[in-house]
């Protein structure tokens, strides 16, 4: 192949028999919306940098995955994202960790691969440094959804039941990313 | 989680991820997606990784490089490679915990999308324009 594109929205023990033709729709819509980007991109001639954080916004900005706009909630209620991003051709890379205002994580990402001299940066001086970077900076309630609320409701609800992690499938699937 | 590998007409490959993390996290967890070598690896030589499971598994198993690793050293193929990482390395790590999986895509334009539970949202397209979608195994 001169070009491939491939991407991923998550896995875990999703079971046809719960997902509703709706909702396996809904997915496989943003799926192909986000990679068609991507492709367009290599397609054109574009680098594999641009393909992927390009789809990645994509994704980031659904509230379908646990990413970006779609991310679940911490203990507080918070959301904290983490994102990475590496360059095969140079080995460069760059990470941001528990950003709670940045619209798009990935692209803070890139930004600390090409625009610091660092890997990784966290939390408040990681959100002082997209800002500086000019990246869309949100108010934390964008990231607000009704789903991921109830979610931690209910993994908190599973808590208190005094029943094992070992054999609660609300708490064993909470582990997942 | 969400990820993203590819490799383009120029033959550079790069992968990225991006995630909201565990439901319920306390104390500043963070998990293998922002850790390079775990939930994120590219490089020209061989391929590019980005992984989604279970984040201190990934972290420990050191995943992404991993497959990496076994193509460079074992010469393995991409599929190989992650069969290996993902079927049989992280599983044992911890009696079956490792749940989880790795989209990955070599500097010949192979694809790999391995994953050791019931599903992973996924999508390939390559140089001819074909589409393929995936939830279920």
């Amino acid at each position: 192949n001169e070009f491939s594109i491939v991407i991923h929205g998550g896995a875990g023990f999703m079971k046809e028999d719960n997902f509703s033709p709706e909702k396996q729709k809904a997915y496989k819509k943003k799926l192909e919306e986000a990679i068609r980007v991507g492709y367009t991109i290599l397609k054109d001639g574009g680098s594999s940098l641009d393909a992927v954080e390009k789809t990645i916004n994509i994704l980031e900005d659904s509230p379908l995955f646990n990413a970006g706009k779609g991310a679940v909630f911490t203990n507080e209620g918070t959301n904290e994202h983490d994102a990475s991003i590496m360059d095969g051709k140079t080995l460069n890379a760059g990470a941001s960790a528990g950003t709670k205002t940045v619209k798009n994580p990935i692209n803070l990402a890139r930004a600390i691969m090409e625009k610091s001299p660092h890997v990784m940066l966290a939390r408040e001086g990681a959100e002082t440094f997209a800002e500086d970077q000019g990246l869309t900076i949100v108010d934390p309630e964008y990231f607000f959804t009704e789903k991921r609320m109830k979610a931690l409701e209910r993994t908190k609800a599973s808590e208190n039941k005094k029943v094992t992690a070992l054999y609660d499938a609300t708490l064993k699937a909470s582990k997942f990313g | 989680t969400v990820g993203c590998a590819a490799l383009d007409k120029h033959g550079n490959l790069a992968a990225g991820t991006s995630t909201g993390g565990m439901t319920n996290k306390r104390w500043g967890r963070i998990g293998d997606s922002p850790i390079i070598g775990a939930g994120t690896y590219a490089n020209n030589n061989t391929c590019a990784v980005s992984s989604t499971g279970w984040g201190e598994y990934f972290i420990r198993g050191m995943v992404a490089y991993d497959i990496s690793a076994l193509m460079a050293y074992k010469n393995l193929s991409l599929k190989e490679a992650a069969h290996e990482v993902i079927q049989n390395k992280l599983p044992s790590i911890d009696e079956g915990q490792g749940n989880g999986g790795i989209i990955a895509v070599d500097k010949n334009g192979n694809i790999a999308m391995e994953f050791n539970t019931s599903g992973m949202f996924r999508a390939t397209m390559n140089d001819k324009g074909e589409l393929y979608i995936g939830i279920f195994k």
